[in-house]
């Protein structure tokens, strides 16, 4: 996954994401693309949570799947959820909760607890650093004002870093699915190209089809990718599209 | 497959996109009872689910020497899961199941897959 938060001259900030799944799950030799990642993309859809039919918060899901990937509350926040491989990942959770500590939270719950009750971009930015997790996560949360953005590092119990935009370079924050202070893996990295072509942007530029742009760029656009989303918190908007990687494309 | 460098070239050209990549919008009612609120799609969407459900369980059976325990904890625990899920999610997951006709603990699985599989 790809996920940048970005802000324009004049202080707007803009959410966007990619959303890759199905590495090593099965080859359709047939459509020359993942299985799983293929069978995912007809199930994509933007949902509208309502209340007294009014938009609680949106989001760009599965058919199927209850949790929240990518969402957004108008007028509060944006959010983003990248995975975040570790050895101590997700199975440690659940196996804890299948021998009964039910204390921790599953990571798209979480995201979708926030987006139902934050009222504001540090209140979400306290509960997603705070509570404790089944599965180490990276948190991408975007505001409403000027340099209110930041990537959470989540471990099971703690969080191990937040990284503020303001302290990324400036006007924009990117996490693809490594620790930001370190290197990616050589043989996946999406971070370097990604960066190029939002340098290449610049602020002056930045509208969210500049961003459309960047994520299709390959290989942050590859093989496992489902879906580009792109999310403003101040206005809610919601804008979702199926993305495919025309050959020769990258696997992952 | 390609494995070769970024070649530095930046796509500038590809928004707006297709009319074929947009995707439905659907409401989800929090006013109704969280048993019935993802009653529209899992109708409309379960034979998609079965199919992709189907594909995940190959997957995690063909995983060396503990595939098959996995797949019987799927098939007879993971159900028993459920309940003790946090509210509204417990019984959004059974109104999916019961909906869709999916076996319950396959419908977990689909929702915990992108967290707890990552490794």
């Amino acid at each position: 996954c790809t996920s940048i938060i970005a802000e324009d001259k004049n202080g707007e900030l803009f959410h966007a994401r990619n959303l890759d799944f199905g590495l090593f799950m099965g080859w359709d030799l047939k459509k020359n693309d993942w299985a799983i990642t293929e069978a995912l993309r007809p199930m994509i859809m933007n949902l509208d949570f309502q209340k007294n039919n009014k938009t609680v918060f949106k989001s760009a899901s599965f058919a199927g799947y209850i949790g929240v990937l990518s969402g957004v509350k108008p007028g509060v926040i944006s959010l983003t959820l990248n995975e975040r491989f570790q050895l101590k990942g997700g199975f440690i959770g659940i196996i804890q909760w299948l021998l009964g500590q039910r204390t921790a939270k599953w990571s798209s719950f979480l995201t979708r607890d926030t987006l139902t009750s934050a009222t504001s971009y540090q209140m979400a930015k306290t509960e997603l650093s705070k509570t404790e997790l089944l599965a180490p996560v990276y948190f991408i949360l975007g505001g409403t004002k000027s340099k209110e953005g930041c990537v959470i590092t989540r471990s099971l119990n703690k969080t191990d870093n937040i990284w503020e935009m303001s302290a990324a370079g400036g006007w924009y924050i990117l996490e693809t699915n490594y620790d930001h202070w370190l290197p990616p893996l050589f043989i996946d990295d999406r971070r370097t190209p990604a960066t190029l072509c939002m340098n290449e942007l610049t602020q002056n530029n930045l509208t969210m089809a500049g961003l459309y742009n960047v994520l299709s760029t390959k290989p942050v656009l590859n093989k496992l990718t489902t879906y580009t989303a792109l999310m403003q918190a101040k206005s809610g908007s919601l804008e979702t599209h199926i993305q495919k990687c025309p050959d020769p494309c990258w696997p992952w | 497959f390609v494995l070769k460098p970024f070649d530095g070239k930046c796509v500038t050209d590809a928004y707006p996109p297709k009319s074929s990549t947009t995707v439905p919008n659907l409401t989800i009612n929090l006013d109704l009872p969280a048993h019935d609120r993802w009653k529209e799609v899992a109708i409309k969407y379960k034979d998609s689910m079965k199919s992709l459900i189907g594909d995940l369980k190959k997957l995690v059976g063909s995983v060396p020497v503990v595939g098959d325990l996995i797949i019987k904890i799927i098939d007879n625990e993971f159900e028993k899961i459920i309940p003790t899920l946090p509210a509204p999610y417990a019984d959004e997951l059974l109104g999916m199941a019961d909906y869709s006709g999916i076996n319950r603990g396959e419908i977990l699985l689909y929702n915990i897959f992108y967290e707890v599989f990552t490794v």
